[in-house]
């Protein structure tokens, strides 16, 4: 985003129009542009670096400051790939799954997706190439069970970590919604509550709808953690911010690509210099 | 409602008589807002915007409705016909037709390839589902569960990672075997691939389609525009199909996708499941969108 005019009024335009395109949405990009307005008005003379800087500066302070690390404890930690279908939940699962070995950790994977053609075929791919134990069942077989017996084969084997893909599910399907709570309940029965990282997986190019997305799935079952997925094309996630701001939940990794080395870790400043590129 | 909106707005220039571009700012800034907020592209919105504008300016308003329900009929109206272009049926009457879906990762292409499947079955004819995704992992597998449940003819060749010669033979194949209606899935890509947009754009050279169609996802935002209009450049889309449907995204996607390319959208998907697919219909996404 850089100004082109002299008329600032028109200037100010051109820069709501990025962050709305940006997908950061209405209120808070008018919010953010407010603030920008009264700063550049204490202004006697405006560069484009002033810009850049201020906007860039408003933008992080809706970011939290918080830890954006996955969770590590001295015993097993389930790790649970939730969100909506399609978005790239069993792909991260991979892709963290690459991490924690990298970092010398001893990691499992379930096959609690249960229903989709081809899920546990994909996971269990997956499996393979990583070198890892999946822990699968029946299409059509209780996915609650699956981590119930996942969580026991994982704490016999001293896994550091068990990593659950779960099917896609929409926030607004009150009985997938109640599928999940089941799967959560087991973990929660069987693990210390601590030591469960539910981790929402949320699709780059999603609008809107992604914040209510998150606030159902937080509502639901709570989220520890959020991985925004498909930051390779051209989609700017600016739902995030909106995310972070109001439901105060960390993105902690985003997915750049269709690898298992493609996910990096979330780096607020990063983030906001792209988005205002 | 917009509507109901729209009669707080308007109560104090009720019986003005016409609209004018003092009384047209406040409702058009409202609209603006929801559309924007229904995920409907930024300068899509703006072109919009300025053409109702020009449509509702001087019209004269009849004193048994507000000048505020004026605009949103006209808007509405708008809205409509901007996804309505010209009928877009899916051919179910010749004898041999091909169509290949194409689309971002994860839209939903491979589940809507089943289900146009099962709706040529619904009207009698034959259907071979053909898995040209060489990349992802257990593609083809999860093709051929679909393929198994709507009863339909399955086509691959295992260890083949060039997709164009993958769906030769099976055009070949169908042709000889008398089938009616060739559907072929394509490995989800980004739209700044060129590669990968270069292969679909042989991939339709190759087999020349009767329908390229788009599968999008009802949740894109503002990026819908960038995508579409890629796949419109490489390729001659025939139609649009917007999934996900049964969520609770508003969906201006299928604006910024009509606008953007001026084809059709042609289904929608309303679920996982084989029979989770209906026809699109404008009033109804029009509805939705303005919220
Ligand atoms: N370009 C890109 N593609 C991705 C990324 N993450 C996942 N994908 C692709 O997105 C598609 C869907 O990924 P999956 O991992 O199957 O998604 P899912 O959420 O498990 O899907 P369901 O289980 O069906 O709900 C696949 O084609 C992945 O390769 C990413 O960060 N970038
Ligand atoms: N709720 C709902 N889910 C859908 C719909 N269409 C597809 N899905 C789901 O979305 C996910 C992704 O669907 P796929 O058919 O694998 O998507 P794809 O475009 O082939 O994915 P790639 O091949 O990786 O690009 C799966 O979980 C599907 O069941 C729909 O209309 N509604
Ligand atoms: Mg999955
Ligand atoms: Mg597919």
């Amino acid at each position: 985003i850089l100004p082109t005019s002299t008329d600032w009024e028109e200037n100010l335009e051109q820069i709501e129009e990025a962050l709305i395109e940006s997908d950061l949405g209405v209120d808070l990009s008018m919010n953010v542009l407010e603030k920008l307005r009264s700063q550049l008005n204490l202004l006697k003379e405006i560069n484009n670096d002033d810009v850049f800087n201020k906007m860039g500066n408003i933008l992080k302070k809706h970011l939290l400051n918080s830890s954006r690390e996955l969770k590590e404890k001295d015993s097993l930690v389930v790790v649970i790939f939730i969100g909506i279908n399609g978005t790239g939940k069993t792909t991260t699962l991979a892709k963290t799954a690459l991490n924690l070995l990298n970092s010398n950790k001893k990691v499992m994977l379930a096959a609690c997706d249960t229903f989709r053609a081809a899920a546990i075929e994909q996971i269990s791919l997956w499996g393979e190439k990583l070198n890892v134990n999946v822990i699968k069942g029946n299409y059509g077989s209780d996915a609650a069970s699956i981590a119930f017996d996942a969580i026991d084969s994982a704490k016999a084997k001293n896994m550091d970590y068990l990593l659950i893909d779960t099917a896609g599910r929409l926030h607004n399907s009150k009985e997938l919604m109640e599928e999940l709570k089941k799967i959560i309940r087991i973990c929660n029965n069987k693990i210390p509550v601590d030591n469960l990282e539910k981790l929402f997986i949320l699709d780059g190019t999603t609008g809107q709808n992604g914040f209510h997305q998150a606030k159902a799935f937080s509502e639901s079952v709570g989220i520890n953690g959020i991985v925004v997925t498909k930051l390779d094309g051209t989609a700017k996630g600016g739902i995030v911010i909106a995310i972070e701001d109001q439901l105060q939940i960390p993105v902690k990794y985003i997915g750049v690509g269709e690898e298992m080395e493609d996910l990096i870790p979330f780096n607020p400043d990063y983030f906001i210099d792209a988005m205002l590129k | 409602s917009i509507s109901e909106r729209f009669q707080g707005i308007f109560k104090d220039i009720r019986g003005m008589g016409k609209i004018t571009d003092k009384n047209i700012q406040e409702p058009l800034r409202e609209v603006r807002k929801a559309l924007l907020e229904a995920d409907v592209n930024y300068k899509v919105v703006k072109k919009f915007m300025a053409s109702v504008k020009e449509k509702s300016l001087g019209e004269k308003v009849l004193t048994s409705i507000t000048p505020g329900q004026k605009i949103v009929k006209i808007i509405y109206d708008e809205m409509v016909s901007l996804m309505d272009q010209e009928k877009g049926e899916i051919d179910i009457k010749s004898g041999f037709s091909s169509l290949m879906l194409v689309g971002l990762q994860g839209s939903g292409k491979t589940t809507t390839a089943g289900k146009l499947s099962s709706y040529f079955k619904k009207n009698d004819l034959s259907t071979m589902l053909v898995a040209a995704d060489t990349k992802r992992l257990a593609a083809r597998q999860q093709l051929k569960t679909i393929a198994d449940q709507v009863g339909s003819d399955f086509f691959t060749i295992e260890d083949e990672v060039n997709p164009v010669l993958i769906i030769n033979a099976a055009k070949e194949t169908a042709q000889k075997k008398g089938i009616r209606r060739l559907i072929v899935d394509t490995a989800g890509r980004l739209h700044v691939e060129n590669e990968l947009m270069e292969e679909l754009a042989s991939i339709q050279k190759n087999l020349i389609p009767d329908e390229v169609l788009f599968v999008a996802d009802a949740t894109t935002g503002q990026d819908a525009v960038n995508i579409c209009k890629e796949f419109n450049s490489f390729l001659t889309l025939s139609g649009i199909i917007l999934t996900k449907m049964d969520g609770d995204a508003r969906g201006g996607a299928a604006m910024s996708i009509a606008y953007t390319t001026g084809k059709t959208i042609k289904f929608v998907g309303i679920g996982e499941k084989l029979g989770d697919f209906e026809p699109f219909y404008p009033d109804r996404m029009a509805s939705r969108i303005l919220g």
